[in-house]
């Protein structure tokens, strides 16, 4: 199974 | 004071097209340099940066910062007023926006240059919207891949009619898009080609690290909506990165797409 992560997994809030 | 005159009113309609699916409200962000947006979609799983620069407008007059929210839905609808009628030429209004002093409404002003006797104004109320903004570091991509924005369009629509998820991966052989779904699978490659009449008609590649990710393809699809804005779009991959797909609006900026990878579990 695939999981969608949100782009918060990557960037951070600024 | 905020006054912005572009004489392609036609591109800020592409723009509106572009993005108005993928994003229901957003904060337009202008300064001296230009004007700006950031926005993810509800599920925060794929971002819109626009940059519109200054230097691209016919007139462009921005005294301070200032955010304007707008529900792009909305603006969409008052632009293509712009465009309905086929008499006066529909696709070169000549655009002004001017935000009313205490900043609520937005008027929009439309002037086409062919029947400079009528002009349309449209007014449209701006909103608060509390915007989570990202900052996104620039990165070193393993692979850069450059093509024409309609075949890149096309890919995504047929593997859609297959598969939810695109594998996008690039190897010395070229870039692979693939697709499984219940009927079966799909894949298509397309190899750099540099020998083509046009420069817009090249595939280049460019690869640091060979690369494969997973992308929902309903996000790619939304994506493609950008096409008119651009005969290229470049396609920034980097593993555990969102990817990037870039299309560049001539001389004035881009509109640029992230979307977060899936991931096995």
């Amino acid at each position: 199974a695939q999981n969608q992560p949100k782009l918060s997994a990557f960037f951070s809030l600024r | 004071m905020l006054e912005l005159r572009l004489v392609q009113g036609s591109l800020l309609k592409k723009v509106l097209e572009s993005i108005k699916d993928l994003v229901n409200d957003a904060n337009f962000d202008c300064s001296a340099t230009g004007f700006s947006l950031q926005a993810m979609d509800s599920s925060h799983v794929a971002l819109v940066a626009l940059l519109l620069r200054s230097e691209g407008f016919e007139h462009y007059r921005c005294d301070r910062n200032m955010s304007m929210g707008m529900n792009l839905n909305n603006m969409a609808k008052m632009l293509k007023c712009a465009g309905n009628d086929d008499i006066i030429t529909p696709s070169r209004p000549m655009m002004a926006v001017t935000p009313s002093p205490s900043c609520s409404k937005v008027q929009v002003r439309f002037t086409c240059c062919f029947a400079q006797d009528k002009i349309a104004d449209f007014e449209m109320k701006l909103m608060d919207i509390d915007s989570e903004h990202l900052g996104i570091p620039e990165a070193e991509y393993h692979a850069i891949v450059r093509m024409p924005s309609s075949e890149f369009s096309r890919i995504c629509k047929d593997l859609s009619s297959i598969g939810d998820t695109v594998v996008i991966s690039v190897t010395k052989e070229g870039v692979r898009f693939s697709t499984r779904g219940d009927i079966g699978t799909a894949n298509v490659v397309c190899r750099q080609n540099t020998t083509v009449d046009k420069p817009e008609e090249a595939t280049i590649i460019e690869m640091n690290e060979p690369v494969s990710l997973t992308f929902a393809l309903r996000y790619m699809n939304s994506f493609t909506k950008a096409t008119p804005l651009s005969n290229t779009v470049t396609i920034s991959l980097s593993s555990e990165l969102p990817v990037v797909v870039e299309y560049k609006i001539a001389e004035m900026g881009y509109v640029r797409f992230y979307l977060a990878p899936k991931i096995e579990d």
